[in-house]
């Protein structure tokens, strides 16, 4: 006789994530064209706001609702960019130390601070014996 | 080969938080 019956789907969260990978591998209503290093990257502005501070700042207000193409100029390289946007599509972020500087500094310029202490806590332990 | 790759799990926060509305 509880007050009320909820069944948890625990795998939810991931199959949804999934899902959205799948759509951006796709083209389907990805609503946004990044231009990073000249090269063209697709990708749904609500995924990228919700997982970077960058992106809400330029997104949230009514100045993202025309953007469809958006260039970062000085912006991060497509090396250190590219492991970023599979990470937020993937929860698997893609290290190396030949390209844990680049990510760096991309998760910097978008404002992705759990990444970043995540590439220092790499590079830390990559100098570990 | 996935196999060669070492995974290590992060467990804390991995994006920020949107505010809630006041």
């Amino acid at each position: 006789d509880a007050l009320g019956y909820v069944r948890e789907f625990t795998r939810h969260s991931s199959d949804v994530l999934g899902n959205l990978n799948e759509l951006r591998l796709r083209g389907i209503l990805t609503d946004v064209t990044l231009l990073v290093g000249g090269q063209p990257l697709r990708a749904h502005k609500a995924v990228l706001i919700a997982c970077s501070g960058f992106f809400y700042s330029i997104f949230r207000g009514r100045a993202g609702v025309g953007v469809d193409v958006l260039s970062l100029p000085g912006g991060p390289e497509a090396r250190g960019f590219a492991p970023l946007l599979d990470f937020m599509y993937t929860s698997r972020l893609r290290l190396s130390p030949a390209t844990v500087p680049a990510v760096l500094a991309a998760a910097t310029y978008l404002q992705m601070e759990h990444v970043v202490q995540a590439c220092h806590r790499f590079i830390q332990a990559s100098y570990e014996p | 080969h996935e196999g060669l790759v070492a995974t290590v799990k992060e467990a804390g926060r991995s994006i920020h938080e949107i505010p809630r509305e006041e």
